[in-house]
């Protein structure tokens, strides 16, 4: 489902370059659950924003569900994004002065087929899978770290999408709520959800079925988790 | 240097009101390393910003340094701040736009008896003691999550404060570069400084001297931490 062949991503500021990724080949079927590792500033975010086709690589080729990517335009790959796309990022992006239940029913709004009272439906059931139902009407600054986190993670779930892209997803959470999560996450790939997670903590990686290193924007290390 | 008593915080949405926290009893001696624990929404955040005069409490006394802070005016708290306190809040607080050893220097822009090559050379120091020599130049969008973080430790460290604030600040750092920077907060610890430190993580807690443990806005615990 996921393709990408010698992918580079390059920044430029003022005269330095920086090589985020210096050419990245890896493969995800469908239905894997795949964690991503790596020192800070070792090229996961950037990874993870190319595959979630919301930044475009310097070089190298990118397949999403046989399509290419690399070659869409800005308005195709949003398209793609609503629709196959869940993604959770490492800071959030919760709408400020938009109540939790309002965030998470916004990817729903781009949907033509569902009801408003449906669309409402679905996003109450995934504030609730994700332990929020009384603070519901929150605004993200009533809310905590981990609570405006788990807000986000319900975002990533209600449009019931192909692939779930996650940054970091239980970086603010205390070890029970993070194996809550981590359950709910391992649920969903058991009923075939493909999914991609950013982690630096080893134990919630072996959640996960399969884990690949980077380092300095090369993939140093992949290999099958065990003992799950 | 921190005594807190039957201190209770509220925040009202809507009709409900929230019980951020219920009468919690703290005292830090100088000196300490404390570990702040507990569930996601349990009131750490909530306890570290009163603690760092940036809100304030329902009820409640608060003595920091000897000095009533619950009577003190909007003004008379900021002075306490810039002079005393080093902040990491949980979610960095950078300034976009700027780049990071701006960000490093803001703290220094209050204090007139330091000249602007001292300030610069004090920033410097400090984000190479986080590991970020070269990346000193970038905004915090040119940043990775973990780089944020590292530059909001540096920002807090440079003015010399007597009491160190930090909310998860190794949250989103690889486990490398956590415990590169728990040594830091290590040898500045054993210079003398005050720290308090929210952390959910188990193995961060153990490099304090003092472990305190939130519930629902109570303390439920509280323990000296042995084999450091
Ligand atoms: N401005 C606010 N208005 C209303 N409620 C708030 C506000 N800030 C925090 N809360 C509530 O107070 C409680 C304590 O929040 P706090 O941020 O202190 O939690 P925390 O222990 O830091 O959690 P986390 O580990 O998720 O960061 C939470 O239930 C939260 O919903
Ligand atoms: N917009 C940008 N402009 C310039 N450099 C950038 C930009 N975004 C990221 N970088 C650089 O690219 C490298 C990779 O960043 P990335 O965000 O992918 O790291 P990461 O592995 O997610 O790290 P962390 O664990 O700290 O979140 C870093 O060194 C960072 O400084
Ligand atoms: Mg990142
Ligand atoms: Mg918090």
């Amino acid at each position: 489902i996921i393709d990408i062949t010698t992918l580079k991503k390059d920044y430029h500021v003022g005269e330095v370059t920086v090589h985020a990724l210096r050419g990245v080949d890896l493969k995800i079927n469908e239905g894997e659950f795949v964690a991503i590792m790596g020192a800070s500033g070792s090229g996961k975010s950037t990874m993870l924003n190319i595959i979630g086709c919301l930044d475009r690589p310097t070089d190298g080729t990118y397949f999403l569900d046989g399509v290419n990517v690399a070659g869409m335009s800005k308005n195709e790959r949003a398209a793609m994004r609503n629709l196959k796309l869940g993604f959770v990022f490492q800071s959030y992006n919760l709408l400020s002065r938009t109540s939790a239940l309002e965030n998470v029913e916004l990817p729903l709004m781009y949907n033509r087929v569902i009801s408003a009272r449906e669309r409402r439906e679905k996003a109450v059931a995934a504030l609730e899978a994700v332990g929020l139902a009384d603070r519901m009407g929150h605004m993200p600054n009533q809310l905590s770290g981990g609570q405006q986190q788990r807000v986000a993670i319900a975002r990533s779930l209600v449009n019931d999408p192909v692939v779930i892209l996650a940054d970091e997803a239980t970086g603010n959470l205390d070890t029970r709520t993070s194996y809550e999560i981590m359950s709910l996450f391992q649920d969903l790939n058991a009923k075939g959800k493909t999914i991609v997670f950013v982690t630096h903590e080893p134990d919630i990686a072996r959640c996960m079925t399969r884990s690949v290193v980077f380092r300095d924007g090369h993939i140093i290390r992949e290999e099958e988790v065990k003992n799950r």
